[in-house]
């Protein structure tokens, strides 16, 4: 009867994964493969930048609330980028929230351990599922519709030229794992549902939902890669990589938002705020 | 936590809510 439950759960998991996150990494693979009739326009430099603005708005005509098209109207490059990420974050964050309460178990936490989970948990998924939209030669944006080159993020002036380098390099060693999007639904789960954030209420509460996700991802991954016997463990030592990708990344905004002249969402300010 | 994290807490208890850039 567990392991019937478990198989239960890791397909629930992946069903709402599926349902709240738009571009799963099935399709980024076709749109980073360039197998769609429309392949992704290219920004790699100032001139292509500039062309994105009118090629991707005509694409997202009656979308007008659309952080590309918005941002791309501001002057400064870095800035204009820089508001990109930000609607992309602000974006998935919400993805995400709808994601966690689709995990058994955690709508029914305390309403302050729900907001604690995802405070901590939501950079940590992001960066994941930022993954699935990188190669080693740059990012998908725009759902699909624009790929920027990681040379050209690279070129911009510092600090902004560091905040997606750390996140390419994490990228690469975790596509290497190859998973799919039916094992990155349990392992998001299991990012946000984690016992250990601080000024938790329901400690146990939370770990008990926990336990049940990893023992999940533990059989789906031997069932779906069972000739990687090291895949868990090594999935599980990912955890603590983007822990550190995140606290490196959390105090690079705050630098960026004390030396330069550029906004944070308000979102993304509660979040930060008193981080780590 | 409710008071710091209002956007967030309305995300958790409204369905699908757009966030304004």
């Amino acid at each position: 009867t567990q392991l019937a439950d478990l198989k239960t759960l890791a397909r629930q998991l992946h069903e709402a994964y599926l349902r709240h996150f738009h571009l799963s990494k099935a399709k980024a693979r076709i749109f980073l493969a360039g197998k769609t009739s429309t392949p992704p326009f290219v920004i790699h430099d100032l001139d292509t930048l500039q062309q994105a603005q009118q090629i991707l708005a005509t694409h997202m005509q009656g979308d007008e609330k659309d952080g590309l098209v918005s941002a791309l109207q501001e002057r400064e490059t870095e800035s204009r980028l820089f508001r990109c990420c930000q609607h992309t974050s602000v974006e998935t964050v919400t993805q995400l929230t709808e994601f966690a309460k689709a995990v058994p178990g955690f709508a029914n936490l305390d309403l302050n351990d729900q907001v604690t989970l995802l405070k901590y948990g939501v950079h940590e998924a992001f960066f994941t599922l930022l993954a699935s939209c990188m190669n080693k030669d740059g990012l998908l944006v725009a759902h699909g519709k624009g790929f920027i080159t990681r040379e050209f993020l690279k070129s911009l002036r510092r600090p902004f030229s560091d905040l997606l380098e750390p996140k390419f390099q994490f990228a690469m060693c975790f596509n290497a794992l190859q998973l799919d999007d039916s094992d990155l639904a349990l392992f998001v789960a299991a990012i946000i549902c984690c016992g250990d954030r601080p000024g938790l209420a329901n400690v146990s509460h939370i770990e008990f939902i926990q336990e049940s996700i990893i023992h999940a991802l533990q059989l789906h991954l031997q069932a779906n890669h069972p000739d990687n016997t090291f895949l868990f463990p090594k999935l599980l030592q990912k955890l603590a990589d983007l822990r550190q990708l995140v606290t490196e990344h959390a105090q690079l905004v705050q630098d960026i938002k004390k030396t330069q002249d550029t906004s944070l969402h308000p979102l993304l300010q509660e979040i930060y705020k008193d981080m780590y | 936590l409710k008071e710091k994290h209002k956007i967030l807490h309305r995300l958790l208890q409204n369905s699908t809510s757009p966030v304004d850039l």
